[in-house]
């Protein structure tokens, strides 16, 4: 099983009890080299980090199907993010991806980005 | 290095000083207060040193132009929080000045007293959203400030050449910056 180095041991919530995991995010290690054309429980909500921060249009009805649409997108994250763009989920992919992040979308031009805004 | 839409920057008369806040509600109880200031005066102090711009600390939040909080879930801005990691915090670009910080993560100023595996550094982060707040957007330089994530437990608070010269394009070049001492600076981090 993929466990990136970087969210390893990340078990306990030491610092307050209110608040759980992100464990959705955590959750992605189990897309390792998922392919197109696969369906696999829980990709939706992969299609749903990659609509937030940019990489597929918005819509209520994500399929957990790995298609063409998510694997534009993972080639354009890979792009913005430095990695190897391969369409793939491979191994550094994954692990950016499960990586803590900037709340910020990555795609800077797009022209409905709600903290795009200016004080008039 | 990338900007926002329309490339969004301050303007304002020179020289160029942008006032910054903290909220008096929504701030963190385990860092000191004293602590969470100096942390964001080096913050600031390391973009300043590239640009002709300066950052000066006041009192009065709402017409501060930088206001610094720390905010739980949704928190009113349409970009809720989402708990422990994912993720830590966002900016608005220029001249909207909010900058929130997830209150959620174990936030840290030394990772020496603080353990957790979870713990974020404070400084790391205020650095890369200051970027965001002068109009940089993510870089896709895994070494920039402005590459947009961070491990836990890790420190990336040196401007790469990447972040100076997206800000230097905003605002200019400080008349003290020397292209040398980055390099030379960048140089020493990488070992040589």
């Amino acid at each position: 099983r993929f466990i990136p180095d970087s969210i390893t041991g990340i078990t306990t919530d030491t610092h307050n009890v209110t608040d759980a995991h992100n464990v959705t995010w955590h959750d992605f290690g189990r897309f390792l080299d998922v392919g197109r054309g696969s369906e696999v429980s829980g990709m939706s909500e992969l299609k749903k980090y990659l609509c937030r921060f940019g990489y597929l249009p918005s819509t209520n009805n994500f399929t957990d199907v790995f298609d063409k649409e998510l694997e534009s997108a993972v080639r354009a994250y890979q792009s913005s993010l430095g990695l190897s763009v391969t369409g793939k989920l491979d191994s550094d992919t994954i692990s950016t991806i499960m990586s803590p992040r900037c709340g910020l979308r990555d795609t800077a031009h797009n022209t409905t980005d709600k903290l795009h805004v200016t004080r008039h | 290095f990338a900007y926002f839409y329309g490339k969004p920057r301050w303007v304002k008369e020179s020289p160029m000083t942008l006032t910054y806040a903290f909220s008096a509600n929504n701030m963190i109880d385990y860092i000191s207060l004293e602590e969470i200031k100096r942390v964001f005066k080096h913050a600031f102090a390391r973009w300043a040193s590239v640009i002709p711009v300066s950052f000066m600390e006041v009192e009065y939040y709402q017409s501060a132009n930088i206001r610094i909080g720390w905010y739980h879930r949704d928190h009113g801005d349409g970009e809720p929080f989402d708990g422990v990691l994912g993720v830590l915090a966002h900016a608005f670009s220029p001249e909207n000045g909010r900058l929130h910080l997830d209150a959620a993560e174990t936030w840290s100023v030394d990772f020496e007293t603080v353990k957790s595996r979870e713990a974020v550094d404070l400084e790391s982060v205020a650095t890369h959203e200051i970027g965001h707040i002068l109009g940089l957007a993510h870089s896709s330089i895994k070494e920039a400030v402005m590459y947009p994530s961070l491990s836990p437990r890790s420190v990336k608070v040196d401007l790469k050449l990447d972040d100076v010269e997206g800000v230097q394009a905003l605002y200019g070049t400080n008349p003290n910056f020397t292209l040398s001492s980055l390099l030379e600076s960048e140089n020493s981090s990488n070992g040589g």
